[in-house]
């Protein structure tokens, strides 16, 4: 699942 | 989550536990940059502002806790650690890292996917992150032959973006919606950057010989 803002990589 | 980010992150953490094991085996930090260290520390604690209000997956934040907790334990060593301390080439690490610390953050007030907080720091971080070895570039030339941890580390962390470039180009063809310019340009800048080092290291790897940088 993406993060709220859209930044799921590290 | 595909191989090619596992295999990136991984090769991140490799990166940063051979620089723990050198400083920690050989209570010395000769041939590695303090500046390149905390412009690293940098671009992770901008980067991880949203640690604690978006929860993605444990491994995501284990590992932002790994990546932020590692790089401030190795500026503190290189700053603070009596022993360490005294094995920092300060004479030789004078990269102005203020004009990177500055540019990066112009171009992310102008250069960002959403006009908040978190998002110019976001960028910010991408930036930095991009332009944050070349300290440590700059100080391998300049001491010439490295000793292998040295340029094992900057090894495993220009590998570790290579491999992000590659999930960027497997999700830009898996997922409909995926586009990260901010990251994968930088990201490309950021290897690139790189791209010589690999050179001279693969050179010396196959000649069986040090590592010898063009001063």
């Amino acid at each position: 699942s993406s993060s709220i803002n859209g930044h799921d990589e590290l | 989550m595909n191989i090619f980010r596992l295999a990136g992150d991984m090769t991140h953490l490799i990166s940063v536990l051979v620089l723990l094991l050198k400083i920690y085996a050989t209570k010395s930090c000769s041939g590695i940059s303090l500046k390149t260290q905390e412009l690293y520390a940098i671009v992770f604690v901008t980067r991880y502002l949203d640690l604690f209000t978006d929860f993605i997956s444990l491994y995501n934040t284990v590992m932002k806790l790994v990546f932020i907790g590692s790089s401030l334990a190795i500026v503190w060593c290189m700053r603070y650690h009596r022993v360490v301390r005294r094995s920092y080439d300060r004479e030789l690490d004078t990269f102005r890292y203020w004009i990177l610390l500055g540019v990066s953050f112009i171009l992310a007030l102008v250069l960002h996917e959403k006009f908040t907080l978190q998002e110019v720091f976001w960028a910010f971080s991408i930036y930095l992150e991009a332009v944050a070895i070349l300290p440590q570039l700059v100080l391998l030339q300049r001491s010439g032959n490295v000793d292998n941890l040295a340029g094992q580390y900057v090894f495993f962390l220009g590998a570790y973006r290579a491999f992000y470039i590659l999930n960027w180009i497997y999700r830009y063809l898996t997922e409909q919606r995926f586009t990260r310019w901010i990251s994968c340009v930088s990201g490309l800048v950021q290897t690139a950057l790189y791209a010589d080092f690999f050179y001279y290291y693969f050179i010396s790897w196959k000649n069986n010989a040090k590592l010898q940088l063009p001063a």
